[in-house]
């Protein structure tokens, strides 16, 4: 699966998402 | 790297080296509604178990030199019918059962203590449960569903067979049909729901962080597994529901690809039924999945290459109804 398809990734994802989604 | 589209192949090397049966569990009074392995034992010695049930009684079974399998104990529930076993993962002495009659109705645990060599119930969780699964760590999580609104629970279970501790998880707009935990990462959970989206949760704040959809190919997924690697999340599904295609036959499990960042995702690897063998019914340890055929045969895949590694006829006593 390339970055093109599936948009930029990041490793961090899980602690950025709990950083962002609403408590 | 590439999303391939493999065919339904079985390997040649899967004929040969198949499943073979090693031994039978005769109950003969009571037809099996599913089964499961578990831990058991006393002393500090523990050995692998097998947990059969049948719609009114539970029975433990321990393996007895040199390859047969006798029956330990047995335990009777009258009142409400047996519908699955709930595997919990890296427990010992403990069974925990939903009930119900045509849906889940209650969860229960079974517990042996060794100490003062007695069985006890402990009821976790009643209401009209939807989806079930055990996690690491002593873990349940189960979704329930009133008309107003739905409930999705992590019950942390204490070494006595209580509740130790109770969190409540955002809980999306559709129903939640199956959780999978995510392989490596203690604090994350996957679902599917009813409007074919893959949600991912925060086990510690009970945050809904990503709501993701499969797309149409194949409604009503199911998941089974998931495994993040590389910021990827990938998720191994099932398809209930998948009609057989020409060039890719008969879908039974998916690997997708998911970024959480993006919610966009990308078929990762397909592993279809063998070719006019139509089936459905099927489960998934770590990255082997299990289904039984139409036919009354179970295929076993390699979930990551997408290929058919073995494949158990039926018996000369009937057809398979169920592999776990």
């Amino acid at each position: 699966c390339s970055e093109s398809d599936l948009g930029p990734i990041s490793l961090n994802w899980f602690e950025e998402l709990s950083a962002e989604a609403p408590p | 790297d590439v999303a391939e589209q493999l065919t339904p192949v079985l390997l040649d090397s899967a004929r040969e080296e198949g499943l073979q049966l090693v031994s039978e569990l005769k109950d003969p009074w009571a037809p099996c509604v599913d089964v499961s392995a578990v831990w058991w034992g006393a002393g500090g010695r523990r050995e692998l178990c097998l947990v059969t049930a049948s719609e009114s009684a539970l029975s433990l079974w321990g393996p007895l030199p040199p390859h047969c399998w006798g029956k330990l104990y047995t335990w009777h529930l009258q009142e409400v019918p047996v519908i699955q076993i709930v595997p919990l993962p890296d427990t010992c002495n403990l069974v925990c059962v939903a009930l119900g009659e045509l849906e889940i109705g209650e969860i229960r645990l079974l517990i042996y203590s060794s100490e003062t060599d007695s069985f006890k119930h402990s009821l976790l969780k009643t209401g009209n449960i939807k989806a079930v699964v055990g996690l690491k760590d002593w873990r349940l999580v189960s979704s329930s569903r009133t008309m107003q609104e739905q409930q999705v629970e992590m019950v942390s279970l204490s070494e006595s067979g209580g509740s130790k501790d109770r969190q409540t998880l955002m809980p999306p707009e559709e129903t939640v049909t199956a959780f999978a935990e995510v392989e490596g990462m203690r604090e994350a959970l996957v679902g599917t729901t009813a409007g074919n989206s893959v949600v991912v949760w925060n086990l510690k704040t009970g945050q809904l962080l990503r709501k993701m959809h499969i797309g149409y190919s194949y409604p009503a997924s199911i998941c089974h597994r998931a495994y993040s690697d590389s910021g990827l999340l990938f998720v191994v599904l099932s398809h209930p529901h998948g009609k057989e295609s020409e060039c890719c036959g008969s879908p039974a499990f998916g690997v997708l690809a998911f970024n959480p960042r993006t919610g966009r995702s990308a078929a990762a690897a397909s592993s279809g039924l063998p070719p006019g063998q139509p089936g459905r019914q099927g489960d998934v340890w770590d990255t082997a999945g299990a289904a039984v055929l139409t036919s009354g045969a179970v295929a076993v895949w390699d979930l990551l290459r997408g290929r058919c590694t073995a494949l158990l006829p039926p018996g000369p006593a009937g057809h398979w109804a169920l592999a776990r």
